[in-house]
């Protein structure tokens, strides 16, 4: 939307009305946490600013487009709203943008099929010229999450935007993040420089391997190849897809001394929160006694050499396989990430290679499920059956797993994607809270891009609410396990309890599933996690008052006053010169000495021709008075001065 | 291992995205979830 008058600051004031589920709020810190990682965006709680978003549960999910500056302005996430993409879709829009299709050149890209749109909707076909809308010098986007699907609006069964190249016919109404063009348009928008929490990302292509240095002190160096002695044959960028690209990190171990270490330093950062999360994929072929750790270098006045740190030493035996890695960091400091490769006892036949490096100011997601020859699980699997992922404990206690349908579930061709409970140690499970309260679960296929930025992961996340009951039960869903599941048996014999499953059946589409790099070197890799969110269920604290700073931003002090705050209320000083000086609330008024004297000379005249006229008026008047009864007397008196 | 089925309950009801929650709420907004004030027509 064309004006810089529907701009927001870059830091967007928010309100979360009272109403609002509580997985939703859990779901729209996570769409901040998106737009914080990939582009200047920021959100913040209300604190008194004169415009602020307030965020409720309307019947749908809608929201105005811009800055509307009416103070509150609303924005619904209602039942059934409470995913990540269409959280960021309503954000979007109240940050200034239209739907996709509504560009002014959107007939070169799509044909509209009028004929096809229910009665009445035709409306939702609108587009703007280039005097209200401006595409920001970036092409049409049939990838954007702006963009209506297909289907959008149909009476029928025939879609109702046709796309003039057809491939993109499915490509459009994608509802799972940012695409490449959202951000660079919303970045330009909002004339970003740098997004808020994001570090660094390298996948070797460069041969600067993006500023990173061998460290000092070490016996050995981190190669840049694209395949090693003993593996890996490939990058996990590429997967050796194209002809001279497709290079990683590799640290031999074939020859050399037990003890030996090779130090790979990341370039210099500058950390804006004090924790971080480093993700990377890692491919250990050499001996098991073999060893990378991760260390920080930190920098501060009283040691400008930096100091290391340990952080994790990455365990695993070796495997053919790039297996992914997640570590939390915590620096506040200037710093350095240090990946130490060190020999160990015995021979080895290959060493340790890194590939696709990502730093984040985030949380790091928990647990890894990766599912391999994931295409042939979806095409095999009977429609309606599940598969599940293991066990996984949380930090809280819980124990949980994810149900995944990929070739659909009895209701729906989509993939469904459903979370449970799970019974897990018999000691902790008797020493949790029960129902389980407040704990939201996400279940996120990754897109395995190089780069975190451009990832368009697919993610759902469903909460505990500890007040829900099973459907015509009066059982808590999600209850202990124990109670509430049904006792099922692991791959390897083990028996244990599964709680219901909560979530959904149109997870995302095979055909998407298909689309991207969901899935890489024939794998699909789920991160799930739990988190608590309870601290979401109590209000919004309102702000006390409205800060004292703010209320002169209400006011505007003309003739250069000055806006200062006289107790509870702000008022202008006005300047004041030698004999002259402005007043009135706004000092819009001016007065001087010289004009002091002309009011009173005026003043005085004034009072004196009044007087006079009035004088007159009096003398005319008795005069008149007195000749008339005179007249009804007979003609009058003559007066004598009988004395004399 | 093929278990018994547990009891699952779908948060979408197989509402694919938020066009369908919204048609399926009834509403009518303008391009199916915008807020559009007459001012706005009027400028637009």
């Amino acid at each position: 939307l064309i004006g810089d008058q529907y701009l927001w600051p870059t830091t967007v004031p928010y309100y979360f009305e009272d109403d609002l589920d509580i997985n939703a709020k859990g779901v729209i810190m996570k769409a901040f946490e998106q737009y914080r990682l990939k582009t200047c965006i920021d959100y913040k709680p209300w604190s008194g600013e004169k415009n602020y978003i307030s965020v409720f549960k309307g019947s749908g999910c809608f929201s105005s487009v811009g800055n509307q500056r009416k103070g509150k302005q609303t924005l619904s996430i209602g039942a059934g709203c409470d995913r990540i993409a269409t959280i960021e879709h309503e954000f979007l829009h109240a940050l200034g943008f239209w739907h996709e299709q509504s560009r002014a050149d959107r007939d070169d890209y799509v044909t509209i099929m009028w004929d096809r749109i229910q009665a009445g909707r035709e409306h939702n076909f609108n587009k703007y010229d280039d005097t209200t809308s401006s595409s920001l010098n970036v092409p049409y986007d049939y990838g954007s999450m702006m963009h209506y699907s297909k289907t959008a609006f149909q009476n029928g069964t025939e879609p109702t935007i046709v796309t003039k190249i057809p491939a993109f016919s499915d490509v459009i109404g994608q509802r799972m993040e940012f695409s490449d063009s959202d951000l660079l348009k919303l970045n330009r928008l909002y004339n970003c420089t740098r997004p808020t929490t994001f570090l660094d990302t390298c996948d070797f292509e460069l041969e600067n391997i993006c500023g990173m240095i061998q460290g000092q002190g070490d016996n050995a160096d981190w190669e840049r190849v694209t395949k090693a002695t003993g593996g890996p044959d490939t990058d996990y960028s590429n997967m050796g897809r194209c002809t001279g690209t497709g290079y990683f990190m590799h640290f031999s171990t074939v020859s050399g001394s037990e003890g030996h270490t090779a130090l790979l330093e990341s370039r210099l950062l500058y950390p804006n929160r004090n924790y971080q999360c480093l993700q990377f994929f890692y491919y250990h072929s050499g001996n098991p006694n073999d060893k990378l750790e991760i260390w920080v270098r930190e920098y501060n006045e009283a040691n400008p050499s930096g100091t290391l740190r340990m952080i994790e030493t990455i365990t695993g035996l070796p495997e053919t396989l790039w297996q992914l890695h997640h570590v939390s960091l915590n620096v506040s400091t200037k710093f350095r990430v240090v990946f130490k490769g060190t020999k160990g006892a015995g021979s080895s036949t290959g060493g340790l290679s890194l590939d696709d490096v990502n730093l984040s100011e985030t949380t790091c997601p928990e647990h890894v499920w990766r599912i391999k020859n994931f295409k042939s699980i979806m095409e095999n699997t009977p429609r309606g059956t599940a598969i599940y992922s293991p066990r996984f404990r949380s930090k809280y206690g819980y124990t949980f797993q994810m149900g995944l349908y990929p070739n659909g579930t009895e209701t729906s061709k989509d993939m469904g994607a459903f979370a449970s409970l799970t019974s897990g140690d018999d000691v902790i499970d008797g020493e949790l809270t029960w129902p389980c309260p407040w704990m939201q679960i996400t279940m996120m296929l990754m897109d395995q891009n190089a780069d975190i930025r451009k990832r368009m992961s697919n993610q759902r996340s469903v909460t505990s609410d500890p007040n829900q009951k099973v459907e015509g039960s009066t059982m808590f869903f999600w209850d202990n396990p124990r109670k509430v599941g049904m006792e099922v048996t692991d791959g390897d014999g083990t028996k244990y309890f599964r709680g219901p499953g909560f979530g959904t059946s149109v997870y995302l589409t095979q055909a998407r599933a298909l689309s991207r790099e969901f899935i890489k070197g024939g794998d699909a890799i789920f991160l799930l996690s739990m988190e608590d969110i309870s601290h979401l269920v109590s209000s919004q604290p309102l702000p006390p008052t409205t800060p004292t700073d703010d209320l002169c931003t209400l006011i505007k002090c003309e003739n250069d006053g000055v806006c200062v705050m006289d107790g509870v209320k702000a008022a202008c000083r006005c300047v004041v010169g030698d004999d002259w000086w402005y007043y009135g609330d706004r000092c819009q008024f001016k007065s001087s000495n010289q004009d002091g004297v002309v009011t009173a000379v005026v003043s005085t005249v004034v009072v004196f021709v009044v007087m006079l006229v009035v004088t007159v008026v009096i003398v005319v008047c008795m005069k008149k008075k007195f000749k008339k009864k005179m007249n009804d007397m007979g003609g009058g008196t003559t007066t004598q001065n009988n004395y004399a | 291992l093929p278990t018994s089925k547990v009891t699952e309950y779908d948060v979408d009801g197989g509402k694919e995205d938020l066009f369908a929650v919204n048609q399926a709420a009834g509403l009518d907004l303008f391009e199916g979830d915008i807020l559009y004030d007459e001012e706005q027509v009027r400028n637009s």
